[in-house]
């Protein structure tokens, strides 16, 4: 464990008397190389790695008499920070129904935290409605359809025919019309760089004006996550994000990267394909998850 | 890395950059970046563009050493396999076309039982392709999908059984065990020569994917890799580190969502595209 590393390097170190600046830095190279291996990404680490570094080469950690602990207490305070506060919270319009779009790569969970997201504000006395703007994945609509079915949450379709922008403003409709407080669109997945399919989500955000656009990232994606998550904030100016699959054995250094380059929430994270996994998301805990 | 540009230890961080960037991973992009530093100094490398060729031929040769053809005898049965959403339906889909242009007779067999709606998803593909389809209800036994599947591909004289499983994450022990009795039913009904494993991997996981191969391979022997979207900004350095600690090929890449955005494997395109 990174723990373990830094304590073998502390211990080296300690016989030579006072820790100097070439010391610290020594046992930098361990947690850039731990955050690196978590998927961390690079420049994100570089920049994470000076932060830390500046703060270990204050007096508290130089004259230590367990400068390991310190730098490892540095680290873990620093990255749980960058996490975000606690707050989970879906802003709820003041005029209903509240509106929420889910937007993201192909196959990071849309649709199913989609349903999960439902669930959850069901059990907290919303009444939502799913709403089926994939119009190009073989087969999604249905999907949707019996996701909703199974926690007895209506899905608004207009089939495969119609453009995703007339299908949300339809459901916006038919939300207002009968009650339903909360508008969860479910959109195909596409790529960042796809350039019509990324206005096709403008259109939508311009038809309907989403209380909440939430991106849903795989917790097990890359170097790459910067990309994608700048390109959809920038188009979108997105509210929040989603980590799903969780329940792998993934260290999701993704999460801090996505926080890093953005600087929106993460509300929540998908921890299984039950429509019951979804939980609020804890900074310290992915903090300690990443440092692995 | 411009022409006259001088060799030293700003180049090596930047090519290791470009390594890391790429999902190459660290452990791997040392091992490279050193075999590359040893190769120079023998050859008395002296520019940086020679530097990057060394690297880009020390990465081919990672991708290419063992390097054993991919031959599809008749009949084969190919086991889809990977981890949640990286494209095994959709690739499926692909393979019929490949294999149907080929002029072969390809019959779909949907082992996925338990995702919603993964059984019309795979049939909407067996449709586009006119190739027939085995399935059973949603929520059976999928080994026994594959059982009917394997008897239905010997009356019928398939030449390419193509197998869909249900998306599973590597650590999750009781999703392996089924994957694991779907691979002994398929070897047991199938003669065992003819099966390829074939691990989907998505070219956005980052080192994730090592531990996923290496737990697939374990379980259901792994015999191929199929690394779909490359179409995206990713470009999928996991490859390397699975070729060069597991020895699994990549055989197939995805670069869309269409029936013919499959591609076969080159890893001269591939290493180029690293740099690009
Ligand atoms: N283990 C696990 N699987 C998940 C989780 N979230 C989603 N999945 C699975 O991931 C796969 C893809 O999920 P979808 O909801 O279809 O993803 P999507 O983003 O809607 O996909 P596209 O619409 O094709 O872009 C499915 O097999 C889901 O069951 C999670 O938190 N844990
Ligand atoms: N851009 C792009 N998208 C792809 C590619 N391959 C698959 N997809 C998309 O990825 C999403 C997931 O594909 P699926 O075929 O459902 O993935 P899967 O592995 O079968 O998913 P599960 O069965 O839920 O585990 C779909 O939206 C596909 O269209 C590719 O090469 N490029
Ligand atoms: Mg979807
Ligand atoms: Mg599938």
């Amino acid at each position: 464990s990174l723990t373990g590393k830094l304590q073998d390097i502390f211990k080296k170190l300690r016989g030579k008397g006072k820790l100097s600046e070439k010391d610290v830095k020594e046992a930098m190279k361990e947690v850039k190389i731990a955050l690196l291996e978590a998927d961390v990404n690079f420049k994100v680490v570089k920049e994470f790695i000076n932060t830390v570094t500046e703060k270990s080469l204050g007096q508290e950690v130089m004259e230590s008499l367990t400068p390991a602990q310190h730098v490892i207490k540095i680290v873990n305070d620093e990255l749980t920070a960058l996490m975000g506060s606690k707050e989970s919270k879906i802003n709820f319009s003041d005029k209903p129904p509240t509106i929420i779009m889910m937007v993201g790569l192909q196959g990071s969970g849309k649709t199913t935290t989609s349903g999960k997201l439902a669930n959850y504000l069901k059990s907290k006395g919303k009444n939502p409605i799913l709403v089926a703007c994939d119009v190009y994945r073989p087969a999604a609509i249905k999907q949707l359809q019996v996701v909703g079915s199974s926690i007895n949450v209506p899905v608004f379709s207009m089939g495969d025919k119609t453009t995703p922008v007339d299908i949300a403003k339809g459901a916006v409709d038919f939300a207002k019309n009968n009650n339903y407080n909360v508008v969860i669109i479910d959109t195909a997945g596409r790529l960042h760089i796809d350039e019509e399919l990324m206005d096709e989500l403008k259109n939508i955000k311009d038809a309907v004006n989403p209380n909440e656009i939430l991106l849903v990232v795989d917790a097990m994606t890359g170097q790459d996550v910067v990309n994608v998550a700048e390109s959809f904030n920038e188009k979108l100016d997105i509210d929040g994000v989603i980590l799903t699959k969780l329940d792998g054995d993934t260290r999701g250094g993704a999460a801090l990267s996505v926080k890093a380059v953005t600087h929106k929430p993460i509300k929540f994270i998908a921890s299984g394909e039950k429509l019951t996994d979804i939980e609020v998301f804890h900074p310290d805990r992915m903090a300690s998850r990443i440092l692995g | 890395l411009s022409l006259g540009r001088k060799i030293d230890d700003e180049l090596f961080e930047e090519l290791e950059e470009i390594l890391i960037l790429a999902d190459v991973g660290v452990v791997t992009t040392e091992k490279i970046i050193e075999n590359m530093k040893i190769k120079a100094k023998e050859q008395k490398i002296k520019e940086a563009d020679k530097i990057k060729d060394l690297l880009a031929e020390e990465i081919y040769n990672i991708m290419e050493v063992n390097e054993r053809p991919f031959n599809i005898t008749s009949p084969t049965l190919i086991l889809i396999v990977g981890v949640n959403g990286v494209g095994k339906t959709t690739t499926i889909g692909k393979l019929a076309n490949k294999y149907k242009n080929e002029g072969k007779k390809v019959l779909l067999v949907a082992a996925d039982t338990f995702r919603a709606a993964a059984i019309d998803q795979l049939e909407v593909w067996a449709g586009r392709n006119n190739c027939e389809i085995i399935k059973h209800e949603e929520g059976s036994d999928p080994a026994s999908v594959v059982f009917d599947g394997i008897k239905a591909a010997k009356a019928r004289g398939a030449d390419i059984i193509l197998c869909d499983t249900a998306g599973r994450l590597h650590n999750k022990k009781n999703l392996m065990e089924e994957l694991k009795k779907i691979y002994r039913v398929a070897q047991r009904e199938f003669d065992n020569a003819n099966i390829e494993t074939l691990l989907v991997l998505d070219a956005t996981t980052g080192q994730n994917a090592v531990q996923q191969a290496k737990i697939f391979k374990e379980a259901v022997n792994v015999t191929g890799i199929i690394l779909t979207k490359l179409d995206g900004t990713a470009k999928g350095g996991i490859v390397i580190s699975i070729k060069s600690e597991l020895d699994i090929p990549v055989r197939f890449i995805g670069v869309g969502e269409g029936i013919d955005d499959l591609q076969e494997f080159d890893s001269e395109k591939f290493v180029r595209a690293l740099f690009e």
